[in-house]
């Protein structure tokens, strides 16, 4: 950082034998400033938002599975070379094959946890709508993936923890005069007797809301038996936890990207 | 006794001839500290940083410091360029400078932080920790 350099260069000397001696001892206030620039180096220049009050806790989903691939998924010596792959563990998000390959290919992965992100016109059937803020995405980050990850709790108290289910994810397009139009993204089949982590491949919709920020009204998720005996049902009932059930097994969002190299410390 | 000896006869002789090789830097002395690869160990619980740096605590960064001073030995890892501005620089020590002893190998660490209060994001910061030193 030029401006670190030129604050620094304050504080050392050159002493004539190309060797850097210290000249003088900083102030407290000077010290703050050049954490402040290693921060902005690393593109933290500020405390994370809402936080002042009480610090984020890793017990929700979101960091919990981020921590998980940071133990579990990176090499140790964090060198060029990715970890093997009889040393990798699924973990307790079900880490796949194809999850694997993204991490190592990704520079930046990003979690957007599920929000209550009211969008007037949209009227909810049975299903559930599921919103994410993706404004802070680094500009010029180009995605690799993104998948939506849904929690399947056996914890269902009335005759639907039986049965297969096909849980189908759709992006918002309209809103108009309270009608609705979605845009088919992905399906996964769950079935009886199978609680954990279940993935749909977002990236499509990830992509748009990036280049579409007005165009981000969230997806909706539609559960139907697997044999459409009967219409659709309420996610909550098959067991999917919702963003009010436990913190540790609410839905989040993740997005592999692969940087573009540019350094994007922000201006102060 | 005897081993002790010798070496210390062996040590003063290669110290003679180093005071009489010609193309010694005389501003450097011969013990001064050669380019090599140092610890350094940044704690970014001890900047207390851990409110949003959830992973990890600190990390090994290492930095590169010492002198490249002539002549300039296989461990420093000088480039042929470095030997070439040694030579120079002996020729004319006010106008060019030494080589400068600076990471030769950098690899990458990922750090987890808390973008707000749900939302996390693990990031590979390339060219952060230093593998090796050199004369460049």
């Amino acid at each position: 950082s030029t401006a670190a350099a030129e604050r620094m260069s304050g504080l050392y000397v050159d002493n004539g034998f190309d060797q850097t001696i210290v000249h003088r001892v900083i102030s407290q206030r000077e010290k703050r400033e050049v954490e402040h620039e290693i921060l902005n180096l690393l593109g933290l220049p500020d405390r994370p938002k809402n936080t002042a009050a009480r610090p984020p806790q890793v017990k929700r989903s979101a960091p919990k599975f981020l921590l998980d691939i940071y133990k579990n998924a990176l090499g140790e010596d964090e060198d060029e070379k990715p970890i093997g792959e009889q040393q990798r563990r699924a973990g307790e998000f079900d880490l796949t094959g194809q999850d694997f390959r993204a991490i190592d290919q990704s520079d930046v992965i990003m979690t957007f946890a599920a929000r209550n992100h009211h969008v007037p016109g949209v009227r909810h059937e049975r299903g559930k709508r599921l919103w994410f803020d993706v404004s802070e995405v680094p500009p010029g980050e180009h995605i690799i993936s993104a998948e939506l990850r849904l929690y399947r709790s056996m914890d269902v108290k009335n005759w639907r923890k039986n049965g297969s289910y096909m849980i189908t994810a759709y992006r918002v397009l309209k809103t108009e005069n309270g009608t609705r139009e979605l845009q088919y993204v992905d399906a996964v089949n769950t079935t009886a007797g199978k609680e954990g982590w279940l993935t749909l491949n977002v990236s499509e919709a990830l992509d748009h809301w990036v280049n579409n920020p007005d165009g981000n009204k969230g997806l909706y998720l539609s559960v139907h038996p697997a044999d459409r005996s009967v219409h659709e049902v309420r996610p909550e009932d098959v067991g999917i936890v919702g963003f009010r059930g436990n913190p540790d097994k609410q839905p989040f969002m993740v997005g592999y990207f692969k940087s573009s190299g540019i350094r994007e410390s922000k201006v102060r | 006794q005897k081993r002790d000896a010798r070496r210390k006869k062996k040590s003063e002789s290669s110290s003679l001839d180093y005071r009489n090789n010609p193309y010694t830097d005389p501003g450097v002395q011969y013990n001064s500290r050669t380019c090599k690869i140092q610890t350094l160990y940044v704690s970014f619980r001890d900047l207390k940083w851990q409110d949003w740096i959830i992973a990890p605590d600190g990390y090994d960064a290492y930095y590169c410091s010492g002198e490249c001073n002539f002549p300039l030995n296989a461990h420093m890892n000088a480039t042929n360029h470095a030997i070439v501005q040694t030579l120079v620089h002996l020729v004319s020590p006010g106008k060019v400078p030494k080589p400068c002893c600076a990471p030769t190998k950098l690899s990458p660490i990922s750090v987890l932080y808390f973008l707000d209060e749900s939302n996390v994001i693990l990031k590979k910061y390339k060219n952060m920790v230093v593998k090796s030193c050199g004369c460049h």
